[in-house]
């Protein structure tokens, strides 16, 4: 554990958080893309069934069942209690033309042809994308409310941590999984168009309004 | 060393 990856986590623990309290304060989901959201709770369930099989320690395990429970919270709360505030005419995006490339892709290019492998990876790949229905969304929409873009920014900011720790992760320990670095990377370019729009409209106090 | 069996990250 270093501090990039701990910050990391934070910050997907905090990306979580902000988009629940949005949602249970404003009573609203308006503006989330349910499809995203069905997406990263598949990437989360795919991903610690090792929770059963394979003990690392008390901060995995507590922190893997809270970012289960949360996102299917949050998936709970979009397509049951609010179910009337889903935007749903806007979050369009076909989410299977990114659950059948990255099922297939995960049985050709992966660690070790077994079951669990063979998930994990599959939920890398799939988080790597998994945002591309809301970022599609926004882009319908034009606009995203501040909240919804803070909820984005430290999103985004969780796998560009990772990076760094996997960049320090080879220089002292000698680790690498280029299956995680490769699928990281691309997360986090899928973000650097919004990352600009937040730093330079957002932080600035205006609203994130694409250009016409 | 390419580590996969033990997955420490999240």
């Amino acid at each position: 554990m270093n501090v990039f990856r701990l910050v990391g986590d934070l910050s997907h623990l905090l990306a979580i958080i902000i988009l629940l309290l949005k949602i249970w304060k404003t009573r609203s989901c308006a503006g989330v893309s349910g499809k995203s959201q069905i997406l990263f709770s598949l990437v989360f369930i795919t991903r610690y069934l090792d929770l059963f099989t394979n003990f690392i320690s008390v901060y995995n395990s507590v922190m893997k069942i809270i970012y289960l429970v949360t996102s299917l919270g949050t998936v709970y709360l979009m397509y049951f209690k609010f179910k009337a505030t889903y935007d749903s005419n806007h979050d369009t995006f076909r989410i299977e033309f990114l659950v059948v490339p990255v099922g297939g892709l995960s049985f050709l290019v992966n660690h070790d042809f077994t079951p669990l492998e063979i998930l994990w990876t599959f939920s890398i790949y799939l988080e790597s994308v998994a945002i591309l229905p809301q970022l599609f969304m926004i882009s319908k929409t034009g606009e995203a409310e501040t909240i919804t873009s803070h909820y984005l920014f430290a999103l985004g900011s969780y796998r560009a941590l990772y990076i760094v720790n996997w960049v320090y992760r080879y220089y002292t320990e000698g680790f690498f999984d280029l299956i995680a670095i490769v699928a990281g990377c691309v997360q986090t370019i899928l973000y650097c168009d919004f990352f600009y729009l937040y730093i330079t409209k957002v932080l600035k106090g205006k609203q994130l309004k694409l250009p016409a | 060393k390419l580590a996969t069996a033990k997955k420490d990250e999240l």
